[in-house]
C-alpha cells in the first residue's frame, strides 16, 4: 500500500532506541 | 477539535476524537529493535493487518484521545471508562501516516515500552484527517519538550 508523508515524534528519552 | 480545558485541575491539555484499530502487545526487545525506522513500523502494521492480527477497519465507536504532560489517555466519549493509559515516559515514539485506503484517513501508531524496556507494544488508532493527526503529534511533541525541560 503506498504510504504518503509520515510524521514521527520520538521521545527524547529513547532517541535511537 | 483541540479543546484545552483551562480549569487547571484537568490533566488533559488537548482532546481528539479517534477510533481504535487494535494493538500488538508485548513484542520482545529484539523484535522491537527492528521497528525503529518509521517505514519498518508501517510495514509491520501492514503485515499484521494482512495476517489478521490487526483489522483494516477500526471499531465504529469513537474514542476520546487526550494528550497531556502525563501522556496519552484513550477513553470512551463519556470518559467514564478509560481504554488505554500510556504514560509519557513509556511512550517511545508516535507515527502518523495516510492509511493508503484513499479516504484521507490517517493512522496513528504509538510505540510504547515497559518500565524495564524489555518488551514493546504497538497501539494503532485511526484519525479522521491528517490535520488531526498532525495536531496530535504536535501536542505530544510539546509534552515531551515540557517533560524534558522540567527534568533539567
Amino acid at each position: 500500500i503506498y504510504k504518503s508523508a509520515v510524521t514521527t515524534v520520538v521521545n527524547p528519552k529513547y532517541e535511537g532506541k | 477539535s483541540t479543546k484545552s480545558l483551562g480549569n487547571g485541575t484537568s490533566e488533559t491539555c488537548a482532546e481528539f476524537r479517534v477510533k481504535y484499530v487494535g494493538a500488538i502487545e508485548k513484542l520482545q526487545f529484539d523484535m522491537s529493535r527492528t521497528l525503529q525506522e518509521p517505514l519498518d513500523l508501517i510495514n509491520y502494521i501492514d503485515a499484521a493487518q494482512q495476517d489478521g492480527k490487526l483489522p483494516y477497519v477500526p471499531r465504529d465507536e469513537e474514542m476520546i484521545l487526550g494528550v497531556s504532560k502525563y501522556g496519552v489517555k484513550v477513553a470512551s466519549p463519556d470518559q467514564c471508562d478509560v481504554l488505554h493509559r500510556h504514560s509519557l515516559y513509556l511512550i517511545v515514539r508516535m507515527l502518523c501516516y495516510d492509511d493508503g485506503l484513499g479516504a484521507g484517513k490517517n493512522l496513528l501508531a504509538l510505540k510504547t515500552t515497559d518500565a524495564k524496556q524489555e518488551a514493546c507494544s504497538i497501539w494503532v488508532y485511526q484519525c479522521s484527517s491528517s490535520e488531526q493527526a498532525q495536531s496530535i503529534c504536535k501536542v505530544l511533541s510539546a509534552s515531551f519538550d515540557s517533560a524534558l525541560t522540567s527534568v533539567k
